[in-house]
């Protein structure tokens, strides 16, 4: 554990928490893809079956239970609780287009070929593109709430401190795992254009909104 | 046990 890794999970929470109280505070899921936080929750679950096969540590595993347990509560809260407030329309991205190309992907290139170990990299693969219906609710309205931004930056940069975490442990543990550095990468890419805005409009205070 | 240990991260 370094504190690039340890800032990337509290990131990560943050972001979750920030997303679950943030619909629950408003009663409202408004602005929020619920096709995103569906593709979260299958990424948390696919990654997570090790629960059942191996121990890690207290901490391993009580984030892993958190993250899937907010998961599920999230998807929970927009398409059952709170429906009435989803932008199902806005909502359009086909993530038939990532999750078939995605799996594809998992079963072609992976460290061994066992079903654990597919679903692992399927996760990861999955993980750094399921974002891309938020971004593409987003860029379809032209704007998001103030709230979402701060989710969004969060999620982000829990993949970004990551990246550190991995240089970290290439030249200090001699370890590196291909699969999950260059999802990583291409995960953190996807956010460049929101980071430049976050830093550019709403930490100056100004709402999220795209030029028509 | 590599394979363990290589996900060892959330």
């Amino acid at each position: 554990m370094n504190i690039f890794r340890l800032t990337g999970d509290l990131s990560h929470l943050a972001a979750i928490i920030i997303l679950l109280l943030k619909i629950w505070k408003s009663r409202s899921c408004a602005g929020i893809s619920g096709k995103s936080q569906i593709l979260f929750a299958i990424v948390f679950t696919a990654r997570y079956l090790d629960l059942l096969t191996s121990f890690i540590s207290v901490y391993n595993t009580s984030m892993k239970v958190i993250y899937i347990g907010c998961a599920y509560a999230t998807v929970y809260l927009i398409y059952a609780k709170f429906r009435a407030t989803y932008d199902g329309n806005h909502d359009s991205f086909r993530v038939e287009f990532l999750v078939v190309p995605v799996g594809g992907l998992a079963v072609l290139i992976n460290h061994t070929f066992s079903p654990l170990e597919i679903l692992w990299t399927f996760s990861i693969y999955l993980e750094s593109v399921a974002i891309l219906p938020q971004l593409f609710m987003i860029s379809k309205t032209g704007e998001a709430e103030t709230i979402t931004t701060h989710y969004l930056f969060c999620l982000g940069m829990y993949r970004t401190l990551y990246l550190f975490n991995w240089v970290w442990r290439f030249y200090f543990e001699g370890f590196f795992d291909m699969i999950a550095i260059v999802a990583g990468l291409v995960q953190t890419v996807l956010y460049c254009d929101f980071f430049y805005l976050y830093v550019t409009k709403v930490l100056k205070g100004k709402k999220l909104s795209l030029p028509a | 046990w590599r394979r363990r240990s290589l996900h060892d991260e959330l």
